[in-house]
């Protein structure tokens, strides 16, 4: 299909197994075309994939396949950002950064891996203002479920059973607390994530000896006692 | 369009190795 075919999928309203069928071929072609068609998908498709993606995030009984097309979404805006062009899209849009903040689901462990990864790129390559945009919408989407704003985090960091995800975890927790310029406001991050259930759980992450997650604690422990010499 | 794609897998990697956060260090 051709970017604008796409589009015209996107808009025409189709079925929920149609939905999954478009979304997995736009990943393809969203990975495989030159940046061009990017661009020119970009015009309309982003707004169209972000509509589909609220619409599916806002329905209050989620069916199987539901839960399958917002996953593919997710990766159909990774394929998308994946050159400067959409990236840039992404970073200048809070509506983006909201829906991904709301993908933040620990009971779809799959997606939420893919999100928090997402969200962590976006975190270390946006501009200064980029983490209170990131912070406001993680809060926002815990307002929502009248959670603590890291709660799901954490929820993905005690899920044994998905090591990736944990590591997505850790990854996410190090962009968002070595981002801020100011001492005090990393500190604050820190400590709201330990007060939040993290300290209680990193015991058990260092017993995994698995290398990639080794890396994060490594990360988070050096930059936790880089502060405290700071301090 | 070589060097304008790949963004993310790139940043995805810097992540992964520890190697974003070092260079935020400096």
């Amino acid at each position: 299909l051709s970017s604008q075919e796409y589009v015209h999928e996107l808009r025409s309203g189709i079925s929920e197994e149609k939905l999954l069928n478009c979304l997995e071929s736009l990943r393809v072609s969203l990975t495989s075309n030159p940046v061009s068609w990017v661009n020119n998908f970009g015009h309309e498709g982003l707004g169209l994939l972000l509509d589909v993606l609220e619409k599916l995030l806002d329905k209050r009984q989620q069916e199987s396949i539901d839960k399958k097309n917002q996953h593919k979404l997710i990766q159909c805006l990774k394929a998308f950002m994946n050159n400067k062009y959409g990236l840039q899209r992404i970073l200048g849009d809070e509506r983006s950064l909201l829906l991904l903040a709301r993908a933040i689901d620990p009971k779809q462990p799959n997606m939420m891996t893919e999100t928090v990864k997402i969200l962590s790129a976006i975190c270390i390559v946006g501009e200064e203002n980029m983490l209170d945009k990131i912070l406001g919408a993680i809060t926002i989407a815990a307002e929502r479920n009248n959670g603590e704003r890291f709660a799901n985090i954490v929820e993905g960091l005690e899920n044994h059973e998905a090591l990736q995800l944990q590591v997505a975890c850790m990854q996410f927790i190090n962009a968002l607390v070595t981002s801020p310029e100011e001492l005090d406001f990393r500190v604050h991050l820190r400590n709201e994530f330990l007060r939040c259930g993290l300290k209680k759980i990193l015991p058990d992450l260092k017993e995994k000896e698995n290398e990639e997650l080794d890396i994060q604690l490594k990360v988070f422990d050096e930059n936790k006692e880089e502060d405290l010499i700071e301090m | 369009e070589g060097d304008e794609t790949g963004v993310m897998d790139n940043l995805l990697e810097a992540l992964q190795s520890g190697e974003a956060f070092r260079d935020r260090r400096k």
